[in-house]
């Protein structure tokens, strides 16, 4: 078998945060984490 | 076709790993997420901003890239990704998948996307859910016999640095990152890794909520813990937590004598402590758990066991008899 080790990098979401920017994306979008899992729509 | 998959489900994750495509091989930062089934990553055609700071696949540099053409948008909710396929060998370690299929991102306008460590996604779902019906990386790895077993397996550390969070193992399990034995539970749904969610007891006592059944999917692109919208009040009441814009806090003095969460599966009992369901950050904690608004595909609550779970249980998902096998990391 094959490992692959993960790194651990700060979340994208720190990272917007410590840019500021954030707070104003997430107002923008109506944030469901389940969206991920609409079916394909042709 | 378009897939609905929020970058914001991305905005947590921060697992990643090397793969390289192409000859003479282009490195690229993937996330391994068991959420989506597409590989893809930027190319040297994408002039969006989320692209100047991640490398970017060159195809006139490969010898072995095919270009296929079709292009397809890959719609991540608060924005879309355009995608388009061609097929190169794809390359982790010492697995080679010759005219793997894969996406070129051509625009990536989603402003999340600038700020990710990761370059692009090697989805491990099921081919189903694959935009453009494209073939997995996983389907490519088995049917050019390039794992010695039909499963992959994950561990993420509970104490992860940049360095090191964790592994993926890819074609075998390692009997040295768990203890006890492995609980299976079949897949329900052949989309995604999704398990039957039996119960979910709060400390002592079982709440009851998935008595007419419920799902969970298990997601290592979703770092927090998320729980049906019904659900959350209960449980920020029974953890003591208030909603903040930050989060869900809680005092971190509380954090020992607080109740573990319990979730059944498999006919196990698989528990989480506080200490691994609490983020502590700089002394501020908040609950590594947030609300879901959309119940599953067949209507029953739907949860996600994400990072948060993961680091808890070693997790094993077995290709061959489309099942999910846990055990304590």
């Amino acid at each position: 078998a094959v490992r692959i080790s993960l790194k651990k990098g700060l979340s994208i979401r720190d990272q917007m945060r410590a840019a500021g920017v954030l707070d104003d994306f997430l107002k923008h979008i109506k944030y469901d984490p389940v969206k991920k899992y609409q079916p394909s729509q042709g | 076709s378009v897939v609905r998959e929020p970058i914001a489900n991305h905005l947590d994750s921060s697992y990643f790993g090397e793969i390289s495509i192409g000859e003479p091989p282009q490195k690229f930062l993937v996330l391994f997420d068991t959420g989506s089934a597409n590989l893809w990553v930027p190319s040297t055609d994408c002039k969006s901003p989320a692209c100047f700071n991640h490398a970017k696949f060159q195809p006139s540099a490969s010898a072995t890239f095919t270009p296929r053409g079709q292009s397809y948008n890959v719609s991540y909710g608060s924005g879309s990704v355009t995608i388009v396929l061609g097929s190169d060998t794809l390359r982790i370690q010492s697995i080679t998948v010759r005219e793997q299929e894969l996406g070129l991102s051509q625009e990536e306008p989603t402003q999340p996307f600038y700020f990710a460590a990761f370059d692009g996604i090697l989805g491990m779902a099921f081919p189903s859910l694959a935009v453009g019906g494209t073939a997995t990386a996983l389907a490519g790895m088995l049917e050019q016999n390039q794992l010695p077993e039909p499963v992959f397996s994950f561990y993420f550390s509970r104490q992860p640095t940049y360095d090191y969070g964790g592994e993926l193992i890819l074609g075998g399990v390692d009997p040295q990152l768990f203890q006890g034995d492995i609980t299976w539970a079949p897949v329900t749904q052949k989309l995604y890794w999704q398990v039957a969610l039996e119960e979910v007891a709060i400390g002592q006592s079982v709440t009851g909520w998935c008595g007419q059944g419920c799902q969970a999917i298990v997601d290592t692109g979703t770092f927090l813990l998320t729980v049906p919208q019904e659900y959350i009040e209960s449980i920020l009441e029974a953890l003591g937590a208030q909603e903040t814009s930050y989060g869900y806090a809680v005092d971190c003095s509380d954090t020992q004598s607080m109740p573990q969460l319990t979730f059944g599966i498999g006919g196990a009992r698989l528990a989480l402590p506080p200490a691994a369901y609490v983020l502590n950050s700089n002394g501020y904690c908040t609950l590594a758990i947030e609300a879901t608004y959309l119940p599953s595909q067949d209507g029953q609550p739907l949860w996600i066991l994400g990072n948060v779970f993961l680091k808890e249980y070693y997790t094993v998902f077995d290709m061959a008899n489309n099942r999910v096998g846990f055990a304590l990391s």
